[in-house]
């Protein structure tokens, strides 16, 4: 990205409350003005023009901070969306519980305070960023679709992959466009993981099995013993993993994976591919986490500001 | 006269505090901005 969009911190604005006794001493003007024979209450008059100019440039200043705030907030509020994106993207490398909660706590936190800030000002900007959190949300609900071909003996008739997960049949059918028989399963690990898996053989080659997988296991995997077809041959435990293509669309992503290919089957089992998602170091989440939500200086400014401002509209 | 000389004293007071408070909180979330944005970098 380029830098030039950084926000300048930078910000050059006079706030000094003082600068009209400053500049324009009060006596001073009195008794200068006194020797030129003018009365006390021309004096004072000035004075009141003064002050209502001054007042008039503090107020459009604070109008222009305001505003600046609301589009710095509402930029602060997309990224921190992006990463929540990301977050959901990688739910393997997402914060632990505990974090989870300060964050979500914090964010909700924020989100009122610069509610009450911007309230009259940009009130749209609060609600815009609740609809782009919700957006990716759904957007991850999209079920994620991988396909494994396993080659198996010809004498294996089995609908069965073995892939380092727990299975339970619920259901088999036939189509018609293949003989073959379909077996659906379930991963039964855990009760609210949602992955499934179909099990056929291929109408082309009826010793491929195509395993197809939907969803994402919301469970580690419970064994790294290398997995094998019936026939003791095909795909190592990794790369059966469905899950592990970290790709979120809005139409549902399909990844397949052929195994079938004897020369790699036989030859390297233990260099077979193996899909990495993208790697973000822990401390790295937790720091990022840590900044957002318990900065100290963060929440004072916003319960002091918004305290002042309660209080003067009082 | 003197009186309305106070008020506006009293008034942009005021309005210059919650200036330098909202400048504070711009510099905060400004900070926390580009943090967020280098960590994402």
């Amino acid at each position: 990205m380029d830098c030039s969009s950084w926000i300048n911190t930078s910000l050059d604005l006079n706030i000094n409350p003082h600068r009209v006794h400053e500049e324009v001493p009060k006596m001073e003007v009195e008794s200068k003005l006194f020797s030129l024979g003018m009365t006390k209450f021309s004096v004072k008059e000035e004075s009141t023009d003064e002050l209502e100019e001054e007042l008039k440039r503090v107020t459009a200043e604070n109008k222009k901070l305001v505003e600046m705030l609301s589009v710095v907030c509402e930029n602060y509020n997309t990224l921190r969306s992006h990463l929540m994106e990301y977050m959901k993207r990688n739910p393997e490398k997402e914060l632990s519980p505990s974090s989870k909660k300060r964050k979500s706590e914090s964010s909700n936190n924020n989100n009122s305070n610069l509610m009450g800030i911007n309230n009259g000002n940009s009130e749209s900007s609060s609600t815009d960023e609740e609809e782009s959190c919700k957006k990716p949300r759904e957007e991850t609900i999209k079920a994620k679709i991988s396909r494994v071909y396993v080659r198996t003996e010809a004498s294996d008739t089995g609908l069965i992959v073995k892939d380092g997960y727990q299975w339970r049949k619920y259901g088999q059918k036939v189509t018609r466009d293949n003989p073959c028989p379909r077996a659906y399963f379930k991963c039964s690990f855990a009760p609210s993981c949602p992955v499934k898996k179909k099990v056929q053989r291929s109408v082309d080659d009826q010793s491929v099995l195509v395993a197809t997988y939907e969803g994402e296991h919301n469970h580690p995997q419970p064994s790294r013993m290398e997995a094998t077809s019936g026939s003791g041959r095909g795909m190592s435990q990794g790369s059966s993993v469905p899950c592990s293509a970290s790709l979120i669309s809005s139409a549902p992503t399909v990844v397949t994976l052929d195994l079938t290919n004897s020369k790699s089957s036989k030859g390297s089992k233990n260099t077979e591919p193996r899909k990495d998602s993208p790697k973000v170091p822990q401390n790295l989440v937790e720091q990022m986490a840590t900044s957002l939500t318990t900065d100290p200086n963060f929440r004072a400014a916003l319960v002091a500001a918004i305290s002042g401002r309660l209080m003067h509209k009082n | 006269k003197e009186e309305s000389t106070d008020e506006l004293e009293e008034e942009l007071k005021r309005v210059t505090a919650e200036n330098k408070k909202l400048v504070e909180m711009l510099s905060v979330v400004c900070e926390n901005y580009n943090t967020l944005r280098s960590h994402l970098m």
